[in-house]
């Protein structure tokens, strides 16, 4: 039965959809049945994945309007264990009524993703900047959470506090139960691990950071450390994930380091 | 009376609150009156100059709990002419609070900011990324909106939906104009400009989107580039606008071009 992990930060530009990418196809390379779902409606997964615009006609949407299974919303990628999904919304309507189902109707996405578990062996979720309606379903639906932590002051400053306001997410909603008693039934989201991602280790103030995370959150902090590399950069141009289009690159490398780390502190739990 | 700008993105990490803060500077350093009011629940405004955790004891809260007038809740800056307002908040329930006067009160921090137009030459309006309340509340009260741009490629993506969503909330919003007549008497904000920031031109991929982005929006675009350099990274380190620290640095003679350009811009139209 597949594993939900999703991607969260309160702070934006810090790496989660180039994370959640290239995690996704790092797992699916490693023969893990993989789903990639993208909850932010700018849809930056569908982006860095080669669709544009008017490529794709489903998306997370009809979960609500149509009660349609994920796997049937889900598109193939260039890797073969990897498949995606996306909120496919245009206009400011749709990202109104889709934050709306978020907010209201939580269950709908917590019971869609449960039903996929059986079909995928893991399951990424990609979120938003903040703690808007879209990251708090996303962590209803979720085992646990990963946390890229940008090696610059802000993101730095701002991790204790989405560590806080996570756990007051967690003790609220499980302690009230709001939802039906079989979305509930889901343990409430433990933290995956923290990992120090755009590291430029030459600069003083890339390398300042980068140590007092590790001093302030050096338990839950994995020891891949993710570089700053163009190649990474580039990943939307490309519109492939850096691990198919160069994996020997240094960027590659560590996401396929930080999988092996979180599979081996995973099950030394 | 003061005109009021938002710093407003869809994509998270591209520069607002460091433009923001350096813009607001060099705008007192150039005689303004300036009110930064950072609106983002993040507080990367406060923390970019200097002040931590418990060293605030007033936010924006007030606004709506006790109608305290935004004047009574700034905060000086190391800046002779620059004062900044910040939520100030520390909790989830405090977040939740705060969004919740956001989405259904806005009136009331338009009128705060209306009444402000008569301290301050010009109000920076520091946004979180995408469209949520903060954000809405903020264009709401801006007579025009200036929108950094990263010079890569999920931020250029994201570039022509933010600003038709920006449009559908105009004709929304003033079309319907379910605020009060006071609040509605400002006009619908109309966008400043687009001004490319953390541009590495020595990378391809640098270069690429910008000149991508010059032939997309030329018209909209300011010619002054921000570079993306160590300086203006340390700035949340330092807890000073950069402008401040190293004014002669590139990050910083580029604010100056900037403000220049926006008020001559201004001054054409
Ligand atoms: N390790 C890296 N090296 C270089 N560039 C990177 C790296 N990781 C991400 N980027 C680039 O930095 C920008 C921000 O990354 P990304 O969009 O993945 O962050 P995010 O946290 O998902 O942002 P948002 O908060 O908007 O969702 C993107 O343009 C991306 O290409
Ligand atoms: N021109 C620049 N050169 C180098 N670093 C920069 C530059 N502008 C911003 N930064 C750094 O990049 C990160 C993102 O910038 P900033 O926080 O200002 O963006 P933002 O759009 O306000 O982010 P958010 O979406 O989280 O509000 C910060 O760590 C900041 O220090
Ligand atoms: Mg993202
Ligand atoms: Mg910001």
């Amino acid at each position: 039965c597949g594993r939900v992990i999703s991607l969260v930060s309160r702070k934006g530009g810090v790496g989660k959809t180039t994370s959640a990418v290239n995690l996704g196809a790092a797992f699916a390379l490693s023969g893990h049945s993989v789903l990639l779902i993208g909850v932010d409606p700018q849809c930056g997964v569908s982006r860095s994945l080669g669709h544009g615009k008017f490529e794709l006609d489903r998306g997370l949407l009809d979960v609500f309007q149509a009660r349609v299974p994920l796997n049937h919303l889900a598109y193939p990628t260039d890797v073969e264990n990897l498949r995606f999904v996306t909120p496919n919304i245009w206009t400011l309507d749709e990202e109104d009524e889709y934050k709306r189902f978020m907010e209201t109707n939580a269950d709908a996405f917590v019971q869609a993703v449960d039903r996929a578990r059986d079909l995928y062996d893991t399951i990424l979720i990609d979120c938003p900047p903040g703690m808007g309606p879209e990251t708090r379903a996303a962590l209803l639906a979720s085992d646990s959470y990963l946390v890229p932590v940008q090696a610059e002051e802000l993101c730095r400053d701002s991790l204790g506090r989405l560590l806080a306001f996570i756990q007051s997410f967690r003790d609220r909603i499980f302690a009230e139960s709001n939802l039906d008693a079989a979305a509930a039934s889901t343990a409430p989201p433990v933290l995956e691990g923290l990992f120090l991602t755009m590291v430029n280790a030459r600069t003083r103030v890339g390398k300042h950071v980068a140590d007092q995370v590790t001093e302030e959150h050096g338990l839950d902090l994995y020891e891949t450390i993710v570089p700053r590399t163009t190649r990474l950069a580039e990943m939307a141009l490309r519109g492939k994930p850096c691990v198919i289009y160069d994996r020997r690159s240094a960027g590659s490398r560590a996401y396929f380091d930080l999988i092996d780390e979180v599979v081996s502190r995973h099950a030394a739990r």
